[in-house]
């Protein structure tokens, strides 16, 4: 699953 | 943004703020791991990594400078500082890290978004916050007497994460059902771990007695 994962968390 | 994640972030800022004051204040790490300490510098290193190739918000570089500086300069007075490196539990303090840190890094080289640098790493990060409390609960269960600031500690710490799953289960109903297995499945066992501490401390605040792990 190549969800790009807009890490926006800490 | 939202206050379940603020809370979160708070939670585990206050944790760390208090390991520092405990460090600074009576010059003693008693108590603390500091292979866990170790740990959670290599969880910020390798998940901050887009620090500045990315920016998200002035909070998300802010808290991301904070979580790094203060995690670092808690392993360097446990390790470097005169006073307070006499003060750590050497020869309690012998979980093997490592054996933490490699199944970690070869699950996220085995499950993970997409096969990038950054990606791999920042699920590696995932992984091993997952497991890196491991080492400072085996030292609570060795110490006798557990210090009122290092439960506390813990318990922040734990409760951080348990807020954040909150976080996810909001996001999850407000931003048309993203899935993200990844974290879910790692705070979850990250939580979980804290379990019996919790009852232990929960118990021990209730019935006003010294926190104590059995062995």
């Amino acid at each position: 699953r190549g969800q790009p994962q807009s890490h926006d968390e800490l | 943004m939202n206050v379940f994640r603020l809370a979160g972030d708070m939670t585990h800022l206050l944790s760390i703020i208090i390991l520092l004051l405990k460090i600074r204040a009576t010059k003693s790490c008693t108590g603390i791991s500091l292979k866990t300490q170790e740990l959670y510098v290599i969880v910020f290193l390798t998940r901050y990594l887009d620090l500045f190739t990315k920016y998200i918000s002035f909070y998300n570089t802010t808290m991301k400078l904070v979580f790094l500086g203060t995690s670092i300069s808690i392993v360097w007075y446990m390790r470097y500082h005169k006073v307070v490196k006499q003060t750590y539990n050497k020869d309690q303090d012998t979980f093997r890290h490592y054996f933490l840190a490699i199944p970690c890094f070869l699950l996220a080289l085995l499950i993970h978004h997409e096969f990038t640098v950054i990606e791999v790493l920042w699920t590696f990060s995932i992984y091993l916050e997952a497991v890196a409390i491991l080492p400072q609960l085996v030292l609570l269960q060795r110490s006798r007497n557990i210090d009122n600031l290092t439960g506390n500690y813990v318990f922040l710490l734990g409760a951080y994460r348990a807020l954040y799953l909150v976080n996810w289960v909001y996001r999850y109903f407000t931003e048309n059902h993203l899935v993200r297995w990844i974290p879910w499945l790692s705070g979850l066992v990250q939580t979980t771990l804290y379990a019996d501490f919790f009852y232990y401390y929960i118990k021990s605040w209730k019935n006003n007695e010294k926190l104590q792990l059995p062995a």
